[in-house]
């Protein structure tokens, strides 16, 4: 099973 | 202070009920131009952005901007006394410890009002890249919530793969394999059944389908959804709420070898 990844590092915190 | 009058009442009821299982606690941010939420789920897999526009209220007053920190569950406890025909309106003042709630059946004839208390929220506020997508469909949002739950009673992944024929939903799972393909309609016909692909390259990527299920909770907001996809980044999964705004859904993929 793949794991799962994360949104942290995608959006960036203002 | 916050006086929203929301004619279609059942719409808040329906944002809900769709971001409730995502996220437990969040911020609605009220400005001038309407009211915002940006919460991301305790796993950081997804991320709800909510749009309502000012438009979506008649009338619409927020003279200062103002932050309400919701907790979901109460919310969706308190608008559970209201009718699905109801008028909602929204009132909050600063600094905004309570929220009030009025619900007005179209009779006129009865009046209900609720106060709930509201949270200190610390939640950081993200800022979501423009990302030019390589693959975007557009299909019936019912579909795709059946899909979703087809695929969720053989794996906890399903595989999403947008080629210009169409896109194939596709899941395993150790007692068998299935899939759904849909293809690309015609162009001529554009009823909220047609499914339509924008392709800048041939995009697969898979997901958690509980997610997707629940995203897809969202489905009687709007006739279609779209999808959006560029591998590795994550997906963006959005129902319009009329010409007054917008649910959107960002997950995470799962990790490529």
């Amino acid at each position: 099973v793949a794991p799962q990844g994360r949104l942290d590092g995608f959006f960036k915190v203002t | 202070m916050l006086e929203a009058r929301l004619p279609q009442g059942a719409v808040l009821k329906k944002i809900v009920d769709a971001i409730k299982e995502i996220v437990s606690d969040a911020n609605f941010d009220c400005t001038d131009s309407g009211i915002t939420l940006q919460a991301m789920d305790s796993s950081h897999v997804a991320l709800v952005s909510l749009l309502l526009t000012s438009e979506a209220f008649d009338p619409y007053r927020c003279d200062r901007n103002l932050t309400l920190g919701i907790n979901i569950k109460t919310l969706v406890q308190i608008l559970k006394c209201s009718g699905n025909d109801d008028v909602i309106t929204l009132r909050a003042e600063e600094p905004a410890d309570t929220l009030a709630l009025v619900f007005e059946p179209p009779s006129l004839e009865r009046i209900s009002e609720y106060e709930m208390k509201l949270m200190d929220i610390d939640n950081e506020r993200l800022e979501i890249p423009d990302t030019a997508y390589h693959a975007e469909i557009t299909m019936a949002a019912s579909e795709f919530q059946r899909i979703c739950r087809d695929m969720q009673t053989l794996s906890e992944s399903v595989t999403i793969e947008a080629t210009k024929e169409g896109v194939k939903f596709s899941a395993e799972g150790e007692l068998g394999s299935g899939s759904v393909t849909l293809k690309q309609g015609g162009s001529i016909d554009s009823s909220a059944e047609t499914t339509t692909i924008e392709l800048v390259q041939p995009t697969t990527q898979t997901f958690s389908v509980k997610y997707l299920v629940n995203f897809s909770k969202s489905t009687s907001l709007a006739g279609q959804v779209r999808l959006a996809m560029t591998a590795p980044l994550p997906m963006l999964v959005e129902y319009k709420i009329s010409d007054c705004g917008h649910l959107r859904f960002f997950l995470a993929p799962k990790i490529d070898d």
